[in-house]
């Protein structure tokens, strides 16, 4: 039963594109099959991975390809990519006048059986991408950065889930919120980090794990490896931490 | 001769909002009247305001009411605001029906005369808002994470610019591109900031000034003030360095 992970959240910037690639790196460490799909326009999961080919998710939303054919093995990960590509925003604003258009990538992932994982990586962009990453997953990982911006922006968030989960996917569930770029040496970082464990909200939905700022994780994309790579950096011993509970986690929530 | 900068950058999280506002209080501290407006769904600057009031800018694009009748005081860091709204989204899809669809927020922001600057903080999305955004602008600035995902987003995001600048407007000024959240303490940091610097097309529109990592300009959000109260911290010193530079390139780009 594959299990397919959207990776989302409307700010900017907190970490979705480092979660998918890394959480995805540490489950391929461990054995699993892992798909990722890069369904931001901006394309940073595609150019970290170094890809630059055809056909792209636009090619597959568009179906002129079947999604196996756009899938190509990212070997510095172990995980299988399928690439965003440049026109993407393009197939965006044709996929608006279709029918079902909600269930467009939904529909066209389901030809592919054999991966245990598959995660889309979305862009911070309310739009028909987004609305399709969320409908074609099983579940959702929200990466939140522990700073004030990024709490702030939560809950008109959560409203904006709600509402599309009420719409076109009522049995959407949220594998957790994850808790990004924790700084141990702020008390900001600390002060949201405890505000988020007490919030009635948000409080029950967290991870145990959360990921600590690794300067590591920003240096990675640059030579096309997940942290992973280096075992003793606090990044890769954090996602290796967050693949253990998404894989217990799996299924029962 | 009032001065619109849009504050512009599909990349998430490299410090629009941050700079919208402390760009803007350290431009009021100079006596400078100076309007910021809000025109991301996310209302990341509305909520740092402490804002919660009708009308918005919802309102002003839809002409229900005046630009003038949206703005409202920000005592804490001597700025007038035009808040964002809860249904500012929604705003975006009727907008895409009318004629003359990009130019909606220029003309509404005409009747306004006395600002010195109008900054107008955007989504990281690219969508009819921001192209509203770009266009109502005489000069954009482009803050810049000295890191490589957000390096590498920029050359696609100056394709977006190139061509929303032929269409639309071509008389478009890029004031500078704003490094933002440097970390002296990292190699990544210098490393990023140095391929800005040589970089044929980057290196030119730089900023001299770079706004450095500082964890109060992280917490300024939480008590609505701008960093510009902690006149010894290093985000006051850097935006206030930046808006000397902004101020004396004024008009002669
Ligand atoms: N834990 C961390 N420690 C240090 N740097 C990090 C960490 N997580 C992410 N980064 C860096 O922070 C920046 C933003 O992260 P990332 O691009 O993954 O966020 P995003 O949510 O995908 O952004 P966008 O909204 O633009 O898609 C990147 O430069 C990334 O390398
Ligand atoms: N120089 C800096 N030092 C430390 N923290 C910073 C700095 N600049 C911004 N931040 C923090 O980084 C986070 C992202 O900044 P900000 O929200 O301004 O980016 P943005 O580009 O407006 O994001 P979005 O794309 O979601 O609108 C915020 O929590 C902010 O407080
Ligand atoms: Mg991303
Ligand atoms: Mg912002």
């Amino acid at each position: 039963m594959t299990r397919i992970i959207g990776i989302v959240n409307l700010k900017g910037g907190v970490g979705k594109t480092t979660t998918c690639v890394n959480l995805g790196a540490a489950l391929a460490l461990k054995g699993q099959k892992v798909l990722l799909i890069d369904l931001d326009p901006q394309q940073s999961l595609t150019s970290w991975a170094g890809i630059d080919q055809w056909p792209t998710i636009s090619n597959v939303l568009s179906g002129e390809t079947d999604a196996s054919q756009a899938i190509v093995k990212w070997e510095k990960t172990g995980c299988w990519v399928i690439p965003s590509g440049e026109d993407l925003r393009l197939k965006e604003n044709q996929l608006t006048t279709l029918d079902q258009r909600e269930f467009v990538l939904k529909n066209k992932l389901q030809i592919l059986e054999d991966f245990d994982y598959m995660f889309i990586d979305t862009s911070p962009s309310y739009g028909l991408l987004t609305v399709n990453a969320i409908c074609a997953s099983t579940e959702i990982i929200i990466p939140l950065q522990t700073e004030i911006l990024a709490l702030e922006s939560t809950i008109p968030f959560f409203d904006t889930l709600g509402d599309i989960k009420e719409r076109f996917h009522p049995r959407l569930k949220i594998t957790g919120i994850l808790p990004c770029m924790f700084d141990a040496r702020t008390r900001l970082s600390k002060n949201t980090l405890d505000q988020m464990r007490s919030s009635e909200y948000l409080g029950p939905l967290l991870f145990k794990t959360f990921i600590r700022k690794n300067v590591r994780l920003a240096e990675t994309p640059a030579q096309g490896f997940a942290v992973t790579r280096y075992s003793s950096a606090y990044g890769a011993e954090d996602y290796i931490a967050l693949a253990e509970e998404v894989h217990s986690r799996g299924g029962e929530l």
